[in-house]
């Protein structure tokens, strides 16, 4: 799974993800990817999320929307709300994997519970991060 | 009075990703196209490009990497074919597009904004994704181009080890679950 966050200079924010799903996968299976709220979601007042890993436990804890909700409703700060929901929420679930998250004021958190994420990021005053392990 | 200010982030999947397995060649290889692409997209950003056309353009690059799994480098299904999923949602109009288990779209992302900004749906799938992104002029591949050896062999791993435990997706045990 692929996807991209950003911050444009009006001030809005995007999510877009991009998959070929799970290998193996039958029946029409569809996981969170193309799923508003669960791999994908975006709200100016709050974050844009892409989600990336098992996901049909990301359909079932509406991960991406969680973490805005998070931010909007109980003001928790980006990393915060990110955070929490990969780290904890989803962990004590069981369900494997990370998201990408960028605020309305350019803060941009990574988190994932996998031994992975393959991921880059450049903040607004054009840091660039590329990373693949924990460290 | 400075620029307003842009940035963005990217991921290209999460998983078992293990040093071990890991040349030094191949991680060179991730993060020279991870780094392609996020400055491909934070310079769209720069030049004023509304955040639906960087994120697209953005994971185009991705999808057209055999590295990832998206667009060529996608995961086999059981049956030996691809099916690919996308979704685009604007944080200040709340529009969102996506589709679903595409099989002959080139780049699903892309198919995913025109439903956003030309259709009044959000979620088009299957035939019917398909059949609206060819009236709408989206580029139309054979699912073969999607193929790539080290997705083949995943795949056999998988099925080997499905046969072998049990029917069904409770023996997906291995680095397959993840999307």
């Amino acid at each position: 799974t692929v996807g991209a966050v950003v911050l444009d200079s009006e001030g809005n924010i995007v999510a877009g993800t991009s998959t070929g799903g799970m290998t193996a996968k039958r029946y029409g299976r569809i996981g969170d990817s193309p799923v508003i709220g669960a791999g994908t979601y975006a709200d100016n007042e709050s974050c844009a999320v892409s989600a990336t890993g098992h996901g049909e436990y990301f359909i079932r804890y509406n991960v991406a929307a969680d973490i805005c909700a998070r931010m909007k409703y109980q003001g928790l700060s980006l990393s915060d709300a990110a955070n929490t929901v990969v780290n904890d929420v989803l962990v004590k679930a069981g369900g494997d994997g990370g998201v990408i998250a960028i605020d309305a004021k350019g803060n941009v958190a990574m988190p994932f519970n996998s031994a992975g994420m393959y991921r880059a990021s450049i903040d607004v005053n054009g840091n660039v991060k590329v990373a693949i392990y924990k460290d | 009075q400075g620029k307003p200010p842009v940035a963005i982030a990217i991921h290209g999947g999460a998983g078992t990703i293990l040093k071990s397995s890991m040349t030094p060649e191949k991680e060179a290889d991730y993060k020279k196209v991870l780094t392609h692409a996020v400055k491909h997209g934070y310079t769209l950003l720069q030049k004023g490009e509304k955040g639906e056309v960087a994120v697209v353009e953005t994971i185009k690059i991705l999808e057209s990497s055999p590295l990832f799994n998206a667009g060529i480098g996608a995961v086999y299904t059981f049956d030996g074919e691809h099916e690919l999923d996308a979704s685009i949602m604007h944080g200040g109009s709340k529009n969102a597009g996506a589709v679903a288990g595409v099989k002959t779209i080139r780049s699903p992302i892309e198919a995913a904004l025109m439903v956003m900004n030309e259709s009044p749906h959000v979620m088009l799938s299957g035939k019917g994704a398909e059949d609206y992104a060819k009236e709408n002029g989206l580029e139309q591949v054979d699912n073969s181009v999607f193929d790539t050896e080290f997705r083949k062999q995943a795949l056999d791993k998988a099925k080997a080890r499905m046969q072998q435990v049990s029917n069904g997706y409770g023996s997906q045990q291995g680095n397959e679950r993840f999307g």
